[in-house]
């Protein structure tokens, strides 16, 4: 998963 | 992670121990929307189906489990506790917020990020969140008098999505290909929500006065 796909947020 | 969700997240979890410790303290619901309970946890079932399969840190997975479980608990609370339940404005709380989920649920499937299951039922979960706290507006509007704890309940969690606000403008301009729009205009959409409740409760501050609605 490409970083901007992972949802770090809350 | 910044400050400003840091931020948000604190008072996120503020405002589910304030209704916790309203419902437990006091024994009692009332003036608190089961329905807008039933779509917190929805959102949260729904935006957090990448718990198992994504590892972003123990703190994000550490806070995705307190809030699923939180709201579960609200709910299961609100539904079952003998002495709680009684307390329920159930006249009160007649919002059909069925209509919520299926607004979100269209809109989910029309725009989201990518056309695939997990993407289509975060953008759900944005969307829901937006309008969760509909239904309990228009419960404390129509009960017209804010308990204290009930008040800052809803204070917290408005104050929750303001900070991300502030959140997603620090990462706009610190991190070259963030884009988080659909949260961002939902989350506006969320706050604005908000604006009147925060108008009245300041304004009830100000005076030192019982929080009053307009009817």
């Amino acid at each position: 998963m490409e970083p901007s796909d992972l949802k770090d947020e809350l | 992670m910044n400050i400003f969700r840091f931020a948000g997240d604190m008072t996120h979890l503020i405002s589910i121990l304030v209704l916790l410790l309203k419902i437990y303290a006091t024994k009692s619901c009332s003036g608190i929307s089961l329905k807008t309970q039933e779509l917190y946890a929805l959102v949260f079932l729904t935006r957090y189906l990448d718990l198992f399969t994504d590892f972003i840190s123990v703190y994000n997975t550490i806070m995705k489990l307190v809030f699923i479980a939180s709201s579960l608990a609200v709910v299961c609370c609100m539904r079952m506790h003998r002495v709680v339940r009684r307390s329920y404005d159930k006249d009160l709380d007649t919002f059909r917020h069925y209509f919520l989920i299926l607004a979100s649920f269209v809109l989910a499937l029309l725009v989201n990020e990518k056309f695939t299951f997990q993407e289509i039922f975060w953008a759900f979960s944005i969307y829901l969140e937006a309008l969760a706290i509909l239904p309990q507006l228009v419960l404390l509007q129509r009960s017209g008098n804010v308990d204290n704890l009930t008040g800052q309940y809803v204070f917290f969690l408005g104050a929750y999505r303001a900070f991300y606000i502030l959140n997603w403008i620090y990462r706009y301009f610190t991190e070259q290909h963030f884009s988080r729009w659909i949260a961002c205009v939902s989350g506006l959409v969320q706050t604005v929500l908000y604006a009147d409740f925060f108008y009245y409760y300041f304004i009830s501050w100000k005076n030192n006065a019982k929080m009053q609605l307009p009817a």
